[in-house]
């Protein structure tokens, strides 16, 4: 697959926190654990009310869900498979025909 | 073989220079390609400058696409917009009193490598020799502000500032050629994904612009326009309060560099496909965002008080 499918498994989780507290914990969360940011780009650019979309590794998903389960902290799965998403974006360019 | 160029689809970047080219090669009267400098892999930084040869007063207007890499609905709307200028009659005449200055892709660099290694790379490929990590973010890295909130000075991070202003010389290139045409250059657009906004000056700070009316009434002409194609809502103002307060962006140095109509889209959509945006979407998310785009050109040939 495109990338050599470096994208199985992995997912997008958006979360919306609505309290300086749950703002305080993903804030703290985001820095610690490297993840890749859709929106906002940064971790301290979080704030209340506003959403937060994270690619997370297959692994890293499960324990991400955990801990903002522990925290409830609502969330929901954006993108469930992203190298299926990244494969049907772009189509297969083998199939571009191109006079 | 004529060649055909489907704009319906997202482009490796060697597919759209060779489109820029032939946009040069066939429309000689209203085309004009140049390079503005080299990227720091040594890529050339291609602008298409559109409309009748320039008049020294001919007011103009500068669009770049691509400036965050993974982002790539921005250089299919730049091409998207080349085309709709060089055959919609309405943009036709636009063509007579304004130019385009369009760069499709900000960042090439960044660019390639989403689509050989990184689909959602962002930054720069700059390397700062004492750090691990590659890239700067294009838009921390502009001379107002610089590295202050809303960037980070750490260079793992996706919002790295630089190791000082315009260290990017993509970033240079583009603050040198704004600055030597501020005179005729009166908007600046800048097109991001995603969030399905329409922001303007000031980023970095609270405060409002002294020409507040003017830009505000303008951007909500252009989402209203934007609005009538697909009812597709966009969000508009302020970037510091509409989306979080950031530093060094190109859209606060054009505007205080006296470009009175600066402003950054966040194309589609608000988060169901993030940047892997499908290729069906293109022609809805550029045809409104033609709109709009319109909407702020035409607003220049207006006094506005």
């Amino acid at each position: 697959g495109l990338y050599d499918g470096r994208y199985a498994g992995d997912q997008v989780i958006r979360m919306i926190p609505h309290s300086y507290e749950e703002v305080q914990f993903l804030r703290r969360l985001f820095e610690n654990l490297r993840a890749d940011l859709w929106q906002p780009n940064a971790a301290s650019l979080i704030r209340q009310d506003g959403a937060v979309d994270v690619h997370v590794g297959r692994g890293a998903a499960q324990e991400l869900k955990g801990r903002l389960r522990g925290a409830h902290i609502g969330h929901r799965v954006l993108i469930s498979n992203l190298q299926m998403e990244v494969e049907n974006q772009s189509g297969s360019r083998s199939s571009r025909s191109r006079r | 073989s004529e060649f055909q160029h489907n704009y319906e689809v997202y482009h490796p970047l060697e597919e759209i220079q060779n489109w820029m080219f032939e946009m040069n090669r066939t429309h000689p009267h209203l085309v004009h390609m140049f390079s503005i400098g080299r990227s720091f892999e040594g890529r050339p930084l291609y602008v298409l400058q559109l409309g009748k040869r320039a008049q020294p007063r001919k007011k103009a207007v500068w669009i770049d696409c691509g400036a965050h890499a993974r982002e790539w609905i921005g250089p299919a709307f730049c091409q998207w917009f080349v085309r709709e200028a060089l055959t919609s009659y309405h943009m036709r005449r636009l063509l007579t009193q304004l130019s385009f200055y369009v760069m499709p892709v900000f960042n090439v660099d960044g660019y390639v490598f989403s689509w050989t290694t990184d689909r959602f790379w962002r930054k720069t490929r700059s390397k700062n020799g004492r750090f691990k990590c590659w890239g700067v973010d294009i838009n921390r890295n502009w001379r107002v502000k610089w590295c202050d909130e809303g960037a980070s000075s750490h260079p793992c991070d996706d919002t790295y500032c630089g190791p000082y202003p315009e260290s990017e010389p993509e970033v240079k290139a583009v603050a040198k050629f704004l600055r030597k045409h501020r005179k005729r250059i009166k908007a600046y657009i800048s097109i991001h994904a995603y969030a399905q906004m329409l922001l303007y000056p000031y980023s970095y700070k609270y405060a409002t612009i002294p020409n507040f009316s003017c830009v505000e009434d303008t951007a909500h002409k252009a989402v209203m326009a934007l609005y009538s194609a697909y009812r597709e809502r966009y969000r508009y103002g302020p970037a510091s309060t509409t989306l979080y307060v950031s530093s060094g962006s190109s859209m606060d140095w054009a505007y205080r560099n006296g470009i009175p109509y600066a402003f950054a889209f966040e194309l589609r959509d608000t988060g169901h496909y993030g940047f892997l945006l499908p290729e069906s979407l293109i022609r809805p998310t550029c045809t409104e965002t033609m709109r709009a785009v319109n909407t702020i050109a035409s607003r220049l040939l207006r006094k506005c008080p």
